[in-house]
């Protein structure tokens, strides 16, 4: 499961 | 935050700041695509939607504040304020091309069905293709002014580096964002021919010309 990791980037 | 992230940041920031700097101090924006900085506005709109919902650090707030109204102070440069400049004979690729599909992709392909996830996915999808007017016109006019290919090679490489911070993050913190990643390779690639062009011409000195 692809973690939305992209959310604390810019 | 890891160095590649940083650094990242860093590039695109100094590749905001080239460009506005080139449009102020020159008081013009002869080779500069409109469009294209029309589509970052768009991104950065529909990107940082939470900003005022979602506090993450002082850093991402501010980065984010920068980088919106920097966006928008140099669409309004190019279209209102030295718009005697705006070379709109070469600025003629299709965005529509590009905002369509990258819409309907946000709608098929997403981590959650919400409204803020369709935007920022969005937002990925259309970054990822938004410097095509700028390259379409620069390959148009055959050539660009040194200062504008600093300020695309400064963008090209921020999204390179967050490759490497995707990297880092799969290995160290056991994340990944397929769709971010996936989008930064697209856009990545989209820069090759211009990286190349960078490396051999522009840091020889010479003029950057691209075969019209």
């Amino acid at each position: 499961e692809a973690n939305t990791a992209a959310k604390d980037e810019l | 935050m890891n160095i590649f992230r940083f650094l990242g940041d860093i590039s695109h920031l100094s590749a905001i700041i080239i460009l506005l700097l080139k449009i102020w101090k020159s008081r013009s924006c002869a080779g500069i695509s409109g469009k294209s900085q029309l589509l970052f506005a768009i991104v950065f709109t529909t990107r940082y939607l939470d900003l005022f919902t979602n506090f993450i650090s002082f850093y991402n707030t501010s980065m984010k504040v920068v980088y919106v109204a920097s966006s928008y102070a140099t669409v309004w440069m190019i279209y209102s304020k030295f718009k005697a400049t705006y070379d709109g004979n070469h600025d003629t690729f299709r965005v529509e091309f590009l905002i369509v599909p990258t819409a309907i992709l946000s709608f098929l392909v997403n981590h959650d069905f919400t409204p803020l996830e369709i935007l920022w996915t969005f937002s990925i999808y259309l970054e990822s293709v938004a410097i095509l007017p700028q390259l379409f016109m620069v390959s148009k006019t055959g050539e660009a002014e040194t200062i504008t290919s600093h300020y695309l090679f400064a963008l090209g490489i921020y999204r390179t580096l967050y490759l490497f911070n995707w990297i880092w993050r799969y290995q160290f913190e056991e994340f990944f964002d397929l769709i971010a990643i996936v989008a930064g390779l697209v856009q990545t690639v989209l820069y090759c021919d211009f990286f190349y062009l960078y490396i051999t011409k522009v840091l020889k000195g010479k003029k950057l010309s691209l075969p019209a």
